[in-house]
């Protein structure tokens, strides 16, 4: 089971959109995923029409001292073989409820373990905060994936992120690989093509060779609650997923 | 001294966006306004060239037992009359810190209130998520401000944000007012134009009567660490920001 989190503390940088679409490919080729949505806010939740808000369970009850088994926990899409462990808004109570001692940073990798021989690819999404759900992600993934946009702030935000990272590596006694997805990129833009280039300086062992271009279409897609990559394959932005998860599968297998 | 709180779980929806082109014609015409970073993320201050990683204070400091005068937290920008109270990563751990019997939510009301003196308008920038430093923004705001993109996922994640106003409500007992204001808003994209009139529909008492169009030129003044709205006042960005903020000083002084 190749297990990938999907983060960066910056919102609104394409997390959601970038779950969707490198997980949708596989599924379709009838590999089993599982979806765990970690942002209270839900939105790859609603994007697969499970409203957060009437959830009967989510991600949030791997957190209760009596944890109920995970695989109870996950619900159908309708897409074959594309499951999802639905996020509640309740998830945006446990940095409260959790004090740093009670050492609740292992939840998400050992309930994963139990479903080990149920699936071939899992993708965890992230709120755009640091937190104990985040920490989770970050400890129960071989990979990160940072989606982040081509511009001034985008980037100065970054280094948080990376920063965060040496912070959870230092924990966890080893670096966690991590690759960095420039998104919604528009190469008429000045800014952007500037930002791309700061991007290849600072992190040139860790960028991704290409970029996610913005295409109005993965709007349209969520609307209809399907991925752009199975809705619309020739669409620029699919095809752009299609290459990544080519790359990122070649990173996993070949290393 | 009028306070506003701009905040959406949503990330990426426009909201340190929103903060900078409401304050920074105010401050220009003379206004003394204090910008308050409450996202750990700390874009707001990375937009003014305070890295939040290396500031020395920050409104971290106010939650700590100890708080020092809110006055030494805060630093000038380069704009004249727009100072700011810049951010912390540290404000990420707050939640973790504070539970919820020690009553940590009015700590931002009861700074403000020592700076009645000083400023006449403040403006909260708050993280896209729902916590200790949301609350507080919203206990210390007279009126929440809440960008969303027109987009399918946005609108059903504003539900969310609109049932945090509803508990928020409860706990004041008092209806905070919020006004919705729709951003990045391209006319020419199908879903755009469904999107907001789902928005009509649904909010028809909180909605802007205009939209902020989507504009690339925001991106170019937030590398320069200018707001929009003074650095090219013509800019169609600029000019909807400067709608807004008659519109919001309208609502304001007229009720
Ligand atoms: N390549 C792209 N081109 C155009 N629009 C895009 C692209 N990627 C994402 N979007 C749109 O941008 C918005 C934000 O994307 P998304 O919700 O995936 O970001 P996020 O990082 O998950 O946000 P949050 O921080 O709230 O979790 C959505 O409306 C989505 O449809
Ligand atoms: N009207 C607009 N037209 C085009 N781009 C915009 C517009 N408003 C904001 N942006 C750009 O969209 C990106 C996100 O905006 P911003 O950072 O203000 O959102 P936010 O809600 O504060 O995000 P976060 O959830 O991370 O705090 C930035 O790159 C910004 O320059
Ligand atoms: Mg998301
Ligand atoms: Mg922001």
């Amino acid at each position: 089971m190749r297990v990938f989190a999907v983060a960066n503390q910056k919102g609104g940088v394409g997390k959601t959109t970038t779950t969707v679409n490198i997980s949708a490919p596989l599924a379709f080729a009838g590999r089993r995923c599982l979806l765990v949505d970690m942002d209270p806010h839900g939105s790859l939740s609603n994007y697969f029409g499970f409203a957060p808000e009437s959830v009967g369970s989510s991600t949030y009850q791997l957190f209760l001292n009596e944890a109920p088994d995970p695989k109870d926990l996950i619900v159908e899409t309708a897409i074959d073989k594309l499951d999802l462990m639905p996020a509640s808004p309740a998830l945006a109570t446990l940095d409260r409820q959790l004090s740093v001692k009670e050492g609740k940073g292992l939840v998400v990798v050992d309930a994963l373990a139990q479903l080990n021989k149920k699936y071939a690819y899992v993708f965890i999404d992230c709120p755009p905060v640091l937190g104990v759900l985040m920490v989770n992600a970050l400890a129960a993934c071989e990979r990160l994936i940072i989606p982040v946009q081509c511009e001034f702030l985008a980037i100065k935000g970054l280094m948080q992120m990376v920063r965060t990272l040496a912070m959870v590596n230092h924990a966890r006694g080893s670096d966690l690989p991590f690759t960095i997805i420039p998104t919604m990129f528009d190469s008429t833009l000045k800014t952007a093509v500037e930002s791309y280039a700061t991007l290849k300086d600072s992190y040139p062992y860790n960028l991704w060779d290409k970029t996610i271009p913005f295409d109005p279409s993965f709007r349209e897609a969520s609307e209809r609650g399907m991925p752009l990559t199975l809705l619309n394959p020739r669409a620029a932005g699919a095809i752009a997923y299609h290459q990544l998860l080519t790359s990122l599968l070649r990173i996993t297998y070949e290393y």
